[in-house]
């Protein structure tokens, strides 16, 4: 594993314990999206379906049950957890995340590398978890007031793509018949999703002052 | 062709 993909690891990990730091000491779930956290809960679901079958290695396994842990953990915070439940911005959360689920779901039908239930779940998750964060860039821009721990959640989600995408440029050059077309395309358009909120995000850190994004 | 154990990212 080059150093690469394990930053890119660490950093979505990273994202995870800040969320669940936030949910599970502060008690608040404020500026986080429940859409964009049940679309990760089923992008590991439909994704890691080899998980008992296809034995890689014992940090894949582990990473695996951690982030199928994680994000199904923080969907029942925010939806069972009478404290937690209560900090939820519904009002602000409306995207339509049937919008990106049935989409994903028929490309996955059409555009996959062969054709077997486990292989187009996989191609699924790979398409859903592309566009799985909409949910909460627009809740971040509808509510426009953003803590420190929301921001940096999104920001170290943002970060674990672009390491992931200089992990597959290292992957190109240094092993043979390294290509992955639908998941370069995919971790790209996902990885450009963050460009907007990066650029503030960064300004806002620069600049010494609280993160806002514009209406 | 995909080899196997070739997804051993996450």
């Amino acid at each position: 594993m080059n150093a690469f993909r394990l930053a890119g690891d660490m950093t979505h990990l990273i994202s995870v314990l800040v969320l669940l730091l936030k949910i599970h000491t502060i008690k608040s779930c404020a500026g986080i999206s429940l859409k964009t956290q049940e679309l990760y809960a089923l992008v590991f679901a439909t994704r890691y379906l080899d998980i008992f079958t296809d034995f890689i290695s014992l940090y894949n396994t582990v990473m695996k049950l951690i982030f199928l842990g994680s994000s199904f953990s923080i969907v029942w915070y925010m939806r069972r957890h009478k404290l937690v439940q209560r900090s939820y911005d519904k009002d602000h959360d409306t995207f339509r995340h049937q919008l990106l689920v049935l989409p994903c779901l028929i490309l996955a039908l059409l555009i996959h590398e062969q054709f077997t239930f486990k292989e187009v779940m996989w191609t699924f998750s790979i398409y859903l978890e592309a566009v799985a964060i909409l949910p909460q860039l627009v809740l971040l821009q509808r509510t426009r007031n953003i803590d420190n721990l929301t921001g940096q959640y999104v920001f170290f989600l943002g970060a674990y793509r672009s390491l992931y995408i200089l992990n597959w440029i290292y992957r190109y050059f240094t092993e043979p018949h390294y290509v992955h077309w639908i998941t370069w395309i995919s971790g790209l358009v996902q990885t450009l999703l963050y460009a907007d909120f990066f650029y503030y995000y960064i300004s806002s850190w620069k600049n010494n002052v609280k993160l806002t994004l514009p209406a | 062709i995909r080899l196997k154990g070739e997804k051993d990212e996450l």
